[in-house]
């Protein structure tokens, strides 16, 4: 789940694919 | 696959050595570049002229004062036991010393705590430091305080020992600190071999004398510009990736190394982005910073002018510890936004650059950082930096075009990936 200040880690997951496509 | 175009044009492409060669021809140009110097001013002429003719946008200059110091002539000698010549550089800020010099009995100390422990001795007398190099961060206390802690026990000038790694006899100069309600006495730095030659003749109980001519003079602050060029966002302009290096110097060498690698990498990053046609969602800011070694002036002042916005700024890169090989990238931010900057640095693969550290550093964008704006700084092999660092040794040979290209590869990638992702990093 989403903190007040964070990133729920399914976000970051996404993030992370989202970075990978820049390869 | 942006990351590949990038790395493919800046290492391997028509851009090539392109930032070794810009900078090759305005160091050579224009000199080095001291806060509140002609040369600092042509250098930002210069600059402010390159990056229109280089099509970047919004390229502008934001006024601020800088401090405005000159070294005058200055000489040191050793008159007893025997008369020797000894290299030094005035540290910026320095009062100069009367013009017929100071002429006085050395103490010998290598470390602040022998010199309290010695106060009784160090009264009327010229306090040189021997410290030790431990590290950068540690043994820079002796420069920007060791006049101050000279005055407070009495002592009429102080020489220090050079903050250098190596040493082929080369002064090292850097900025100072008086500190308020001490009185202000002339402060040099000299050679590691000098400051180990003085050791070694007082631990014989050898007296030893030298005489000290400093014609610094501290004008009053100089007009000076922070340099800004951009590549404004497509969908969220407003927010900002920062890049940058500072473009002025001490008054020694050319300022090659620091900081004309990073500022001209920087630059570099805007061009590869522009000649690859790429366009990010946020806006890419290139500032070249002013009278950053007189403690980060220029980019206080910028902070202080632009922290209305800092909702908006995204990320604060700043290369200012040489462009060497590059190993990596130094970040600081939440764990979340380090996951993804870890992401980012995969895509360095390909140059097998990939590592992400912890403890951003730059002074420049200190000030961001500490109001919670992600930093991150390039980590080279720095293994050399300080055996050139603010002395004459810092020109043009120091820096090598392959170097420089991989160091502009890994700061366009990282900028550009954080730019363009849909969301800014956590914070």
């Amino acid at each position: 789940t989403d903190s007040q200040h964070g990133v729920s880690s399914r976000k970051l997951e996404r993030i992370k694919e989202e970075v990978a496509g820049y390869k | 696959d942006a990351a590949k175009s990038i790395i493919d044009l800046a290492v391997y492409g028509s851009a090539q050595n392109r930032s070794y060669e810009r900078l090759a021809l305005f160091v050579d140009t224009i000199g080095n570049r001291v806060s509140g110097s002609d040369n600092l001013k042509k250098a930002i002429k210069y600059m402010y002229s390159a990056l229109q003719d280089d099509k970047l946008q919004n390229v502008s200059l934001e006024s601020v004062k800088v401090p405005h110091w000159e070294r005058g002539k200055e000489s040191a000698m050793m008159l007893q036991p025997r008369q020797k010549n000894l290299a030094i550089l005035g540290l910026g800020g320095s009062v100069g010393t009367p013009p017929e010099g100071i002429s006085a009995e050395v103490i010998v100390v290598s470390s602040f705590a022998e010199l309290q422990s010695r106060e009784q001795e160090a009264k009327g007398k010229i306090v040189v430091y021997n410290q030790p190099y431990v590290s950068y961060g540690e043994t820079v206390q002796y420069r920007s305080r060791g006049a101050s802690e000279a005055a407070k026990v009495g002592a009429v000038a102080s020489l220090i020992r050079s903050v250098a790694s190596l040493s082929i006899n080369s002064p090292h100069t850097g900025w100072q600190d008086y500190q308020n309600g001490v009185p202000k006495i002339p402060t040099a730095c000299i050679t590691v071999e000098d400051a180990e030659l003085m050791a070694r003749l007082s631990s014989r109980g050898v007296k030893i004398v030298v005489q000290l001519n400093m014609g610094a003079v501290q004008h009053p602050d100089a007009d000076s510009f922070n340099t800004v060029a951009e590549i404004v966002g497509s969908k969220y302009p407003e927010q900002v990736v920062i890049v940058s290096g500072h473009l002025d110097s001490w008054d020694v060498g050319q300022g090659a190394m620091d900081d004309g690698g990073g500022a001209f990498i920087s630059w570099e990053a805007l061009s590869l982005i522009r000649d690859l046609g790429l366009r990010p969602k946020r806006t890419i800011r290139l500032v070249l910073w002013t009278g950053e070694e007189e403690g980060g002036v220029g980019s206080s002042q910028y902070y202080e002018r632009h922290k209305k916005d800092i909702r908006n700024m995204d990320l604060v890169m700043e290369s200012d510890i040489g462009t060497f090989m590059p190993v990596g990238m130094q970040f600081s931010g939440k764990p979340e936004a380090r996951v993804i900057m870890s992401e980012v640095m995969k895509l360095l693969a390909p140059i097998n650059i990939t590592k992400l550290y912890d403890n951003a550093e730059g002074t420049d964008i200190s000030f961001w950082m500490q109001a919670g704006v992600p930093g991150a700084s390039l980590l080279d092999d720095a293994s050399r930096y300080f055996w050139f660092h603010h002395s004459e040794g810092d020109t043009m040979t120091v820096q090598n075009p392959i170097w420089m290209n991989h160091c502009a590869a890994v700061w366009t990638v990282v900028a550009y990936v954080v730019a363009d992702l849909e969301e800014m990093l956590p914070r």
